[in-house]
């Protein structure tokens, strides 16, 4: 009997597992599973996440190339396997809820920054990731502007003098400017269930039932 | 220039997960 019931139980038990662990209630990580299927399936029909499906789906109609979308994926991926598995979803998405622990805002950002993934946010980083939002933005400046903004940047950030700005430097330089994350914190993510009513339909389980 | 770089780069739409949820 137990063990039978344990077994139907099994995908119950993820969602309820993942909504202790996130900022997501049960119903939550029910509806964003929906969600995960839907977007799943829209390329390459296999359950699963790829980089192609993730990029397109954050810019509906293009394939365009993005550095910050890929970037993104990369950090979802925590396993670095090329594709976002359902926890993975579900615990990166966390990060971006409005309730979500400010550090962990802090730490997410540090990483898509650190795009060598060398553990520090280096000046080279930073121009190339000015020069990434200006060409997507379609705006030029002139070079010694850009260079002047990325100086000032990091002479203000890096603390200790080494020219690059380390995990710790990044954390108080957002201390003292703290809507430098205002991108990681995502309002829609609190009303995953009220956006979306069919989600609750489908939901099998009252978050006060658990 | 008295703008941080990290204000500038934060602005990318490539940020912006909520297209994820939006309806086909």
């Amino acid at each position: 009997g137990c063990f039978c019931l344990k077994k139907s139980r099994h995908l119950l038990e993820t969602h309820d597992t993942l909504a202790s662990e996130t900022c997501f209630s049960v119903n939550d990580v029910e509806a964003l599973y929906i969600l995960y299927k839907r977007l799943s399936r829209s390329i390459i029909d296999d359950g699963l996440i790829h980089k192609e499906v993730f990029v397109q789906a954050l810019f509906s109609c293009s394939h365009r190339q993005n550095l910050f979308a890929d970037r993104l994926f990369d950090v979802f991926d925590v396993k670095r396997n090329g594709i976002i598995e359902f926890g993975e979803f579900v615990r990166s998405l966390s990060i971006f809820h409005p309730k979500a622990p400010q550090q962990d805002k802090i730490t997410f950002a540090f990483k898509v920054y650190d795009l060598k993934n060398t553990g520090y946010i280096e000046r080279d980083e930073v121009k190339d990731m000015v020069l990434a939002i200006l060409e997507e933005s379609k705006l030029t400046l002139a070079n010694d502007t850009i260079e002047a903004m990325v100086h000032k940047t990091i002479e203000e950030a890096d603390l200790n003098g080494d020219g690059r700005i380390d995990p710790k430097e990044w954390k108080e330089l957002v201390r003292r400017y703290p809507s430098l994350i205002n991108n990681m914190t995502l309002p829609y993510l609190e009303e995953v269930t009220v956006l979306f009513p069919c989600f609750v339909i489908t939901s099998k389980v009252r978050d006060s039932q658990l | 220039t008295c703008l941080n770089a990290f204000d500038i780069i934060s602005l990318s739409p490539g940020f912006d997960l909520s297209s994820l949820f939006e309806k086909d």
